[in-house]
């Protein structure tokens, strides 16, 4: 190994020049996948009333870091190593001075999905109040896709989730939208549509709001937001410097 | 990131605690040589320098540690080494201008979560792998 050519070891040390650090910094902030500009807050008077799916997201922070297990279970949390919530762009209801059913639909922009994530499971959260509308009574609340929007009849939609409550219930309801993430993983692009019916137990349609479902003009702590639980690919390839 | 050290504690800035006397490795404790052996520091990465609390939630920073210190041949066994870094060492010493010393670096990492903002104000968590050291070692 005498004959090798001098290999210097010591690479040369240079200090950093004024713009350096802020590229490193975009690149390392790439590399972990925080945003690259920052983030323009909501307007200062929003932004300090806390909105749910902040609130949300912090107590699975708190779950995910506290290893003494002592906080309340969080079913999908310890499979995922990526979790997104997202808060819905817009929001379309077709209620009262229409003939029946009654919905209210919500969209979400899911072009922040990076890619070769695997969804692990997904859920819709929206927040019911006590209604009495009508009172006492049993409610089925369901969930569906739209696949495909037609302008000349009804969307092409997909089951997702039931759930039975009672009209005077109140609380965040859960339902479980893991899958529809078949479609939205093969097209980013195109926003996922949700849509929720509401039918008294004789089958009657009910107008959501009227059921007490809140939406966008909830206060923003009780705004619906969607939750997507991620598992990266098992190599994740960066893309070379 | 490296900046001009200022009046405050270890914990407020990416600062590089002050380096201190350590027992060298053909030392017996009496201080005959005073390098300092391969072993984990202390290292806080503050969020908050970076200035990237405009999107992450939490946490403000974290421990980082990093890895420093000599890799001295015979490497024993506090060195957490390797077959291959004993025989490179050796033949360091016999052609230091060839081969390289063994370095000191992380053998054992584990993560942290992140939560922040993403371009589109979504919310989210991720579990950020590799970024705590947990243990250093001859490589």
């Amino acid at each position: 190994s005498s004959h090798l050519p001098r290999s210097p070891h010591v690479f040369p040390q240079h200090r950093l020049g004024v713009r350096e650090p802020r590229d490193m910094q975009r690149e390392i902030r790439e590399v972990l996948g925080l945003p690259g500009r920052p983030r323009s807050r909501a307007p200062l008077a929003t932004a300090q009333q806390p909105a749910s799916a902040p609130l949300f997201m912090l107590n699975l922070y708190h779950a995910m870091t506290d290893d003494s297990g002592n906080g309340p279970p969080q079913p999908h949390l310890h499979r995922a190593d990526l979790i997104m919530s997202f808060v819905n762009i817009v929001e379309h209801d077709r209620t009262l001075g229409y003939q029946e059913p009654h919905w209210k639909e919500f969209h979400f922009d899911l072009t922040q999905i990076p890619a070769g994530e695997a969804v692990t499971a997904a859920e819709f959260r929206i927040y019911k109040e006590p209604s009495t509308h009508p009172p006492n009574t049993t409610l089925h609340i369901s969930m569906f896709e739209v696949v495909q929007e037609r302008s000349n009849r009804e969307s092409d939609l997909f089951f997702l989730d039931l759930q039975t409550l009672r009209s005077g219930d109140e609380g965040w309801l859960v339902l479980d939208i893991t899958a529809a993430s078949d479609r939205w993983l093969l097209n980013h692009n195109k926003d996922l549509g949700l849509r929720l019916y509401v039918e008294t137990e004789d089958g009657h349609s009910l107008d959501p709001g009227l059921a007490g479902l809140l939406g966008q003009t909830a206060p923003r702590s009780r705004q619906p937001f969607m939750v997507g639980f991620f598992k990266a690919s098992q190599s994740p390839v960066r893309a070379p410097r | 990131t490296a900046r001009p050290l200022k009046k405050k504690k270890l914990n407020q800035v990416n600062q590089l605690p002050n380096s201190n006397k350590h027992l060298g490795i053909f030392d017996d404790g009496h201080g005959s040589l005073d390098r300092e052996v391969c072993r984990r520091h202390e290292l806080y990465v503050s969020f908050r320098d970076l200035g990237w609390l405009d999107s992450v939630i939490a946490p403000q920073g974290y421990s980082a540690y990093y890895c420093a210190g000599e890799c001295i041949y015979p490497l024993n066994s506090c060195m957490n080494s390797t077959n291959h870094a004993t025989m490179q060492a050796l033949v360091h010493l016999m052609k230091p201008d060839i081969v390289p010393k063994v370095c000191c670096v992380p053998t054992k990492l584990s993560a942290i979560s992140l939560l922040y903002y993403d371009r589109n104000n979504n919310v989210i968590l991720r579990r950020e792998r590799n970024m705590v050291v947990q243990a250093c070692g001859c490589h």
